[in-house]
């Protein structure tokens, strides 16, 4: 699977529609502090059906969508989109005629979140075991949080272990 | 399970081994497994020793070393099972900028043996300039992001703007 | 005992407020104690409002946001009751070239307010350039410190060398 | 009460005696990753009366003294001398009639640590009092560790509340 693309509305920052490329090789991603940077990487791990809100540095799952700023008042929903594209290689369990997958999740204020897949709801499950199967998802050891460096480092052994999961 | 495990193992160690020599330039690390007959509850310990040091708890290493050393078992494990995606956020923090640039050549290397896509976040100039592209996310509207092409020159000036 | 923690507490958070404001070129923030009637058993709160954005909790703050809201606390009690020395191990970090500007800016406003002595680590060639001197750390027989007095320019030289 | 430099011979890398000036305004200290910069500082904190060895990144106080490197043997003891000036402000407790101190603390392997006040034998806790009384010592707020501004932000506000001690 490789993935070419993901779309962002009201997540977080992300008031206005974006759509961030997904390009081969190394891409780099800048900007002054507070800007936003992290918060396009969690929108990612969203998608991919993170399920832990503090894992998104909040105190509850809608605290990802957008909540005001100076300007502009509050938004009730949010929504991230991912498009892949499978290369031939399908799971029988989800979408199984098609190559190319359009991964969504939205979160609507105080209603919770629904996934979808090439426009067909699915559970968070579906998506989380979509992505487990090419060994992705939102806690693959290949995302590495901002600090998750030190967690590392100051991690039990028992703790640690658990990114071995990834390799098997 | 767990002749799984072991072998999951067994591999991601061969492949930390030399991620963190070829890292910190010489010195040597492995990985065991440790704290249970049962290696479903085991702990997963990491024993490392840069050059020309004697071996120590990593505690004692420094804040570059740790960060370096977990690179190396983070990629030990992509390596053994590479993700169609890898996103690192500012994980070159802590380094100096020679172990910034072996950081950004392990991730070249990465890019030959994978068809993995990388989305790497940073503040630093030299990983910027190891990029295949650049974006910008900026605040020209407070509190609202927005994402824009940049290249090479253009982040110079991006970096001094906030 | 409770009397003189209320007062300081007021002039921390009277400095708090201000540095705030000044690293973050706006916004506003305070500080609260919580929890309990006894203020020696409370707890000390952050509430920060980085300019145009909506007060939040302070773990959806970036990196660097916290980097600096940390920073204005420190430098808070430290305004309050100066001591003679103030260490300072790589606190940039996280900080972007803008805000490392700021950081320096308040260092040097620090130095003519008070007596104190700054020692700052630091791996950010802009924090360098705004110190007195510099020294390096150097390990020419692996394993084995010393220390050397460097200029600005040596410092560019040095930091490419490991 | 000014500082004016620091002696360290045989504490963690710094094996051959090093001296390291305190000087008036801003001191800059660099280095490639593992040089010994967080070292040279954790010596500071140790002259100053540093108890706790988690706190030095130890697994027990020995850990503090030169374990050897590729080519050379691990040390017995470790030392570090602090040069102060109290500039006319002296407290009756500690030698009481000199304004130039030299507090050195040395640690012999197994044997735990000697503090000397100008040359004559003091407690950890006398040490520990004399820094305290200028709003300085090893856990000042103004002593900000490697990492510490990630654990400040992080901290459960209890925990938080003690940075008001320095104030007070
Ligand atoms: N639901 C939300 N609505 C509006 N703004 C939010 C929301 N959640 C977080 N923010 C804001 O997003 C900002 C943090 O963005 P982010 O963590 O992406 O920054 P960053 O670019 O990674 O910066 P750094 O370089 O410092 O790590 C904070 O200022 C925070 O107030
Ligand atoms: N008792 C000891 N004997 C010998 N070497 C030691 C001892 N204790 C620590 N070290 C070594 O000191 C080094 C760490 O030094 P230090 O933390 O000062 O580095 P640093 O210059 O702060 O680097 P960074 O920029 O990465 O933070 C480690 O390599 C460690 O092995
Ligand atoms: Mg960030
Ligand atoms: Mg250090």
């Amino acid at each position: 699977m490789k993935f070419t693309g993901l779309r962002i509305l009201g997540f977080k920052t992300f008031v206005e529609p974006t759509q961030v490329p997904i390009e081969p090789g190394l891409t780099g991603i800048i900007g002054p502090n507070g800007c936003g940077k992290s918060n396009l990487v969690e929108a990612l791990r969203f998608v991919m059906g993170e399920s832990s809100y503090k894992a998104l540095r909040g105190s509850g799952m809608d605290d990802v969508i957008f909540s005001g700023s100076g300007k502009r008042p509050s938004r009730n929903n949010a929504e991230v989109t991912l498009y892949a594209d499978r290369e031939g290689v399908r799971s029988a369990s989800i979408a199984p005629d098609a190559d190319a997958l359009e991964i969504s999740r939205k979160i609507e204020r105080e209603l919770g979140s629904t996934y979808r897949v090439n426009g067909r709801e699915v559970r968070a499950r579906d998506v989380q075991l979509l992505f487990a199967d090419v060994a992705s998802g939102a806690r693959s050891s290949a995302m590495v949080r901002q600090g998750q460096i030190a967690e590392l480092i100051a991690a039990k052994p028992t703790q640690r272990r658990s990114i071995l999961e990834d390799a098997a | 399970g767990r002749e799984r495990l072991l072998a999951a193992f067994t591999e991601v160690d061969a492949h930390f081994r030399s991620l963190f020599t070829h890292l910190f330039g010489g010195g040597t690390a492995e990985l065991a497994l440790t704290e249970s007959d049962d290696p479903l509850d085991a702990g997963l310990e990491i024993i490392a020793r840069p050059p020309g040091k004697k071996p120590q708890i990593m505690t004692l290493l420094s804040g570059g070393e740790q960060a370096l050393t977990a690179m190396s078992l983070i990629f030990a494990v992509f390596l053994t099972n590479p993700s169609p995606l890898c996103v690192l956020d500012e994980v070159d923090a802590p380094l100096d900028d020679a172990n910034v640039e072996r950081f950004c050549a392990l991730l070249e290397d990465m890019r030959k043996r994978t068809e993995t896509r990388f989305l790497v976040i940073t503040h630093n100039p030299i990983t910027m300039a190891h990029m295949d592209r650049l974006f910008g996310v900026t605040m020209a509207e407070r509190g609202v992001s927005q994402l824009v092409s940049v290249d090479l020159e253009t982040a110079e000036a991006f970096r001094e703007a906030s």
